[in-house]
């Protein structure tokens, strides 16, 4: 069985890997992978195995109180409890959408929901302009108002196509049809080939992969 | 593609927050 260690660290949140992985789209080995990811994040901080927002930020950015909207937007939506922490369930549950095997359905659907910032069920032109505005802000790009203006309203537009002056899932699934880089950064390569980024742990594992 | 030709969404993917592959460097 190549069991090393006879009991796993039981953790805040910590889930069964085999539950997790019958959810996800990856494997055992996989989730078991993952739990070594996820402990280094959450205990950048606060070693409390739970991954706090500042954590979130440190690791996408290297700096703890980087400020963000869409770093933050993906907090939110990976923290399902709304409880201010990402638990491993949550995590692996999360990133199982970003993995090549994940469907395209939920690829779209997470993305609409990161761009929904009121969580309203559509996305507004106000909340369109507002994170283009935060974008620029990151990149330290400029552009002046008249050409973001034109630029929002331009996609706005084209995405919109009942023109009830708000975009639904339906609209969204449609752009996205249309313009595929729009996902892209929701699918990570990087999700299958884990174990190998992680292979101490998986010589260590208790629970051998089914498939 | 610069940046006026670009669609919002297009623009907006690009932010550095939404890269998650970062979250995997050592």
């Amino acid at each position: 069985m190549g069991c090393y260690h006879s009991k796993k660290p039981k953790t805040q949140g910590y889930e069964d890997p085999t539950v997790l992985a019958a959810e996800t789209p990856f494997t055992v080995s996989e989730v078991e992978a993952l739990y070594e990811l996820f402990k280094k994040l959450s205990s950048s901080i606060i070693n409390d195995g739970l991954i706090h927002r500042e954590e979130f930020q440190l690791a996408l950015f290297r700096n703890r109180n980087m400020k963000n909207l869409f770093a933050d937007r993906i907090f939110d939506l990976f923290d399902v409890k709304r409880n201010g922490v990402i638990e491993f369930g949550e995590f692996v549950r999360s990133l199982g959408i970003f993995h090549p095997n994940a469907s395209i359905k939920d690829k779209i659907t997470f993305a609409f929901r990161l761009y929904d910032l009121r969580q309203t069920g559509f996305i507004e032109q106000e909340e369109l302009k507002e994170m283009v505005l935060a974008l620029l802000h990151e990149s330290e790009l400029t552009l002046s108002d008249d050409v973001i203006e034109t630029i929002v309203e331009k996609t706005f537009n084209e995405a919109d196509t009942n023109g009830d002056g708000k975009i639904d899932q339906e609209e969204w699934r449609e752009f996205v049809m249309k313009y595929p880089s729009l996902i892209k950064n929701m699918t990570l390569p990087y999700l299958k080939d884990i174990t190998m980024a992680f292979p101490s742990f998986v010589a260590s594992t208790e629970v051998e992969d089914s498939d | 593609a610069s940046p006026v030709t670009m669609n919002a969404f297009e623009l907006i993917s690009k932010s550095r927050g939404l890269d998650l592959a970062t979250l995997f460097e050592k």
